[in-house]
């Protein structure tokens, strides 16, 4: 086992990940990174 | 985004689809406290309305921007997006917000860094001019939860945004709360003036004490004072940054008189929702002896003077420093808040103080983790703060730690410890969400940014050696030691290494009075387990039944009338499905094709049945004509 002071799990991977992080890591080219506009083009 | 036709209406109908995480759940119901309490815009369960958001757990972070009339309109929550601000940053776009570096006057504060983007990603960076965002006359925000990060979109370790004030270069990219100018918009966009939450705020700045009023039921008054000799030297709004302000009220207990009272009581309030949290800043400076209770006078039919109810009485009141507590009131009725102070037989060589109220409807944290003499921490080596242990209300004994890196992050987690209902418990700990707090100590909770993680005991979680994360502490744990020595069992820590930055832990009032306060809530959220809203009636299992070999299609819900399965079929504002099985959608559109179709058709019709008609009329006409013309010859040849 860890040293217990490090005996967690660390759900974020020591990683500060924002928003815009972890929708470009899946690939997803939203508009402005997490933005879905309607088809229609109703947003803008 | 300017358009009213994007405007929701103030309560947002939702479904949290079943492909939430359950910890997602939760967190997304925590954000929507906070514009609860902080705006006026409110959420209910889908009942069929024509139009509600459908959070569900998508790829990825996203939403559409406004009200886009879709009827089902979704919201993505997915891996790892399952932090609060991240929420509230989701539905700040669904209620109508683009992010705010888009603004058309951005480049007056900051600058792009164009070369450092990620190729093919510049487009992120666009600005729309005021044609089609509006920045409602509020000036641009380094501190909006809208904001990107310095980092957004780099292709390397610069910054990709540069901000003309450096102070403000860590500001941007903030996740923690709406800030002060988010609100400001979003009350102004959507017309609020009150939320459903918020019930109180007072720092006794103001001479009118928030309308509290002095007892006559006492001995002695409440004093709205800046200072008092025997302590505290300064209030704790400001701690005395101010000068000529920093007001607190004060109960003198070292007149000598045993049994002195003071009594202070709220302005009359009027309650919501029935369930309320009373937080205040208590100091004491007189005896260990001193006490305060603090009671509610509920106002209902037949008493005119209301009824007292003892809330919490607050003894053995620690001396010397300014101390936060929390009193939940479950209240119906118009009621107010009373303040009881009583001093005790002992010597006393000041009082009690009383600053910083705020009354909300909201829930009160289970616990308060309080770090005294927290500046020393910071800045020395890695540092592992371990709080007391605390009780779940179901009985779950457990224990936050706070890692302090040396140098940028600090980490919390979350553990359970062995505690003494462990036998009576069920093991592995299933589905208990486990809320801290970093408490932004801003005197007014209505402009607090406090940071706030989640998580959940998932019972089927397994360490790498297959037992149970969340299994019994002392089975799965290892030994550790109160300071008094005794000997406990530790589990294993949840939580994460990047819960704050120590910049930001130094912004704010995280950090007041050299005092830091983690507030803990530990809730049993199984019962979200399958929380998708359906329309009545209600599925119960016979309809399972009945319905198994029924598939509705678009979305139609299937339930049982006479004991046959029936589709009901979801419905928007111009449009609807109909048919057996959903299977044909009609919409407004067509109905208007059918009757100008129909209306067209008759008129063909008898167009062509008067042309007839006329037709044969004028030969009839015709034919009788030249018959009498013919007759009338015949008359004249023998008349001659």
């Amino acid at each position: 086992l860890p040293a217990p002071e490090k005996f967690v799990k660390d759900i974020d991977g020591g990683l500060d990940q924002d928003i815009f992080d972890i929708n470009e890591d899946l690939g997803l080219d939203l508009f402005e990174g997490d933005i879905r506009l309607e088809a229609h083009g109703r947003n803008s | 985004i300017i358009g009213d036709h994007y405007r929701w209406p103030h309560t947002i109908p939702y479904v949290l689809e079943d492909s939430l995480e359950m910890n997602a759940k939760g967190v997304i119901l925590n954000a929507f406290e906070r514009y609860r309490l902080k705006t006026c815009i409110d959420f209910k369960p889908w009942s069929g309305e024509a139009n509600y958001i459908s959070v569900f757990k998508g790829s990825g972070c996203w939403s559409s921007v406004g009200n886009i009339h879709a009827g089902k309109q979704e919201l993505s929550i997915g891996t790892n997006c399952d932090r609060i601000a991240t929420v509230q940053h989701e539905f700040l776009h669904a209620l109508g917000f683009w992010h705010e570096q888009s603004r058309a006057d951005r480049d007056d504060y900051v600058t792009i860094v164009w070369e450092r983007i990620l190729a093919d990603r510049e487009h992120n960076f666009n600005i729309y001019n005021d044609s089609v965002s509006d920045s409602l006359n509020v000036p641009y925000d380094y501190n909006s939860v809208m904001h990107y990060s310095k980092t957004a979109f780099q292709n390397g370790t610069e910054s990709t945004i540069i901000t003309r004030i450096s102070d403000f270069e860590d500001v941007i990219g903030q996740r923690m709360d709406f800030s002060d100018y988010d609100l400001l918009k979003l009350n102004q966009l959507y017309n609020c003036t009150s939320s459903l939450s918020f019930m109180d705020s007072c720092d006794f700045e103001l001479e009118n004490i928030c309308g509290m009023i002095q007892s006559s039921r006492d001995t002695a008054d409440w004093q709205r004072v800046s200072q008092v000799l025997g302590g505290p030297e300064n209030d704790h709004s400001n701690m005395g940054q101010c000068k000529d302000s920093g007001f607190f009220m004060h109960f003198n207990t070292s007149t000598g008189n045993e049994g002195a009272k003071a009594v202070l009581e709220s302005r009359v309030l009027y309650p919501k929702r029935g369930f309320q949290c009373l937080e205040f800043y208590l100091y004491n400076s007189g005896s260990g002896n001193d006490q305060l209770n603090i009671y509610t006078r509920e106002y209902t039919a037949g008493h005119q003077d209301g009824v007292l109810t003892l809330q919490r009485e607050i003894k053995e009141i620690p001396t010397g420093s300014w101390q936060l507590y929390y009193v939940t009131f479950k209240v119906t009725e118009k009621f107010r808040v009373v303040f009881e102070g009583l001093g005790g037989p002992d010597a006393s060589s000041g009082g009690l103080s009383i600053d910083d109220i705020n009354l909300s409807e909201t829930r009160c944290p289970h616990h308060v983790w309080h770090i005294q003499n927290f500046t020393q921490l910071l800045g020395g080596q890695n540092i592992n703060v371990y709080s007391p242990p605390f009780y779940s209300p179901e009985g779950y004994a457990f224990q936050i730690s706070m890692y302090i890196e040396a140098l940028t992050n600090v980490g919390i987690y979350f553990h359970l410890i062995s505690g003494a209902n462990d036998d009576q418990l069920q093991w592995p700990c299933p589905w208990r969400q486990a809320t801290m707090t970093l408490l932004d100590q801003n005197p007014d909770i209505r402009q607090r940014m406090s940071n706030q993680r989640s998580i959940t005991t998932d019972p089927t979680m397994t360490n790498d050696n297959g037992s149970y994360f969340w299994d019994r502490p002392s089975k799965v744990g290892v030994v550790a030691s109160f300071p008094n020595g005794t000997q406990y069992s530790r589990g294993r820590g949840y939580g994460t290494s990047v819960f704050i930055t120590h910049k930001r832990l130094k912004s704010r009032e995280f950090i007041k009075g050299d005092d830091l306060y983690v507030l803990l809530t530990v809730e049993d959220i199984s019962h979200l387990n399958s929380t998708a809203a359906v329309p009545d009636p209600v599925p119960t299992s016979t309809v399972q039944n009945a319905c198994s070999e029924v598939e509705c299609q678009n979305g139609g819900i299937c339930t049982v009338q006479d004991g046959r399965p029936e589709c009901k079929c979801p419905a928007g504002e111009d449009w609807w499905y109909m048919g057996k099985r959903c299977e044909t959608r009609g919409s407004t559109r067509d109905t208007i094709v059918i009757a100008v179709s129909s209306t067209v058709t008759v008129f063909a019709v008898m167009l062509i049945i008067t042309l007839v008609s006329v037709y044969c009329t004028r030969r009839r006409y015709r034919k009788k004509a030249s018959a009498n013309a013919a007759a009338m010859n015949l008359e004249n040849q023998h008349a001659f």
